[in-house]
């Protein structure tokens, strides 16, 4: 579904250059729940960006299929992103003039497309929102704005999901509802997950973790036990 | 050194009423370690915002130390807040147009004090940060810029510090670190910290914690073990 060849991403230049990513050459498979672990700063988010084409590489090429992303025009890439790609920001990045419900179907919205109703009821269900739907970022807790965050990934059924540490700042239960869920809708509805955590339990979950450090795939781990 | 007496603190009216805290009676002491936990939305973080004097209650009280923070005017409250408290934030809140050590130093330039050179690079080595200094938080990845977040808090060894959920962004290694070195600070330099979690491995490094659901303290344990 989604995949990295000789990706490179190079922050600033000389002495006090970044490899956020070295040469990093990795696959994730449609219909899989896969997790990306490694320490703070290792190059989770950046992988993930430059993957879903939010940020553009320094060498290299990423895939969404077999569309190579750096070779579309920002357009096509716009479009793409829109229609196919569903991504949850380890900042969120709610807008704060729209209401939880707002937000969660804007991707819609501008992609000219209509939320299927029950699809999303069970969405807000799970993620426990129901009775805060109206209400704007900031008048939600954090954990709250974190699920809408994802309910807005989730909503759309999109083709790959980008996961940026999803649950946490959840409490156990309610990171688990959200895991549960995920790996259902991946199991049942063959939705693709990509997610970054730093939470062994929540990997657990995957069916498949690779493992980040200096920007560089260090190993993974087929069916991961926490 | 810090308590609450009844603290209520309601938003909305009617039947969109929300009672984020509700009759909240607790009390943490000087020098210890005190944890908070909790479901997402239950409480914590208005807790947190009330007893540091960043958010008034609708009833009830708040104290650091004999003063009643409810009877402060607006400058002697601002006046405390700079110069006795350190605040961690779930959501970092750090400057975007300032660099890693300026947001870290900010509290205390607003304070009109110098800090302690030792103890500022002892605070930066520790979290790991002492390479990224000079970038601002856009240059920073999410567990980086929680980090710079922790070390505001930490650098001007304030009367008492709240910390929001500060290990929420981290690897476990880097969380461990920050843990021990906050629980340290606690025993050797009789550092008051109260902080919000969801892991109940950080809980472990905490004298006790205090358990709320729906606005409510609904029990708590002392020498908590993971
Ligand atoms: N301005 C506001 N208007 C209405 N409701 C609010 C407002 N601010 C907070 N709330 C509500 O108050 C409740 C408590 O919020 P709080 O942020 O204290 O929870 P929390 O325990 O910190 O949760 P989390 O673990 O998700 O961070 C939540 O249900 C939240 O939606
Ligand atoms: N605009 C930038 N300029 C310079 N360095 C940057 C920039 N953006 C990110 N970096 C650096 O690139 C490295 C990788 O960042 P990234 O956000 O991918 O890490 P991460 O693995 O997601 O970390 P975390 O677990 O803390 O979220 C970090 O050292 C970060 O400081
Ligand atoms: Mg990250
Ligand atoms: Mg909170």
């Amino acid at each position: 579904a989604a995949r990295s060849l000789n990706a490179t991403k190079i922050y600033g230049s000389g002495h006090t250059e970044v490899r956020a990513l070295d040469d990093v050459s990795v696959s994730f498979e449609t219909g899989q729940f896969s997790a990306i672990m490694g320490p703070s700063g290792s190059g989770k988010s950046t992988l993930m960006h430059c993957m879903a084409g939010l940020d553009d590489l320094t060498s290299g090429s990423v895939f969404i299929g077999d569309e190579d992303l750096t070779k579309l025009s920002e357009r096509a890439l716009t479009l793409l992103r829109r229609k196919q790609i569903g991504f949850v920001f380890q900042a969120f990045n709610l807008i704060p003039t729209l209401t939880a419900l707002e937000n969660i179907t804007l991707p819609m919205s501008l992609a000219g497309d209509s939320p299927d109703q029950a699809w999303l009821d069970q969405v807000v269900g799970t993620v426990g929102l129901s009775d805060r739907l109206s209400h704007r970022p900031n008048e939600l807790s954090g954990g709250q704005q974190q699920r809408v965050a994802v309910s807005r990934a989730l909503a759309s059924r999109p083709r790959i999901i980008f996961a940026d540490e999803p649950t946490g700042n959840l409490d156990s239960r309610t990171g688990a509802e959200i895991l549960t869920f995920m790996a259902d809708a991946v199991r049942s509805l063959g939705q693709t997950i990509v997610m970054v955590t730093h939470d062994p339990v929540a990997a657990s979950y995957a069916d498949r973790v690779v493992f980040l450090a200096d920007g560089k795939v260090t190993g993974e781990m087929l069916d991961p036990t926490s």
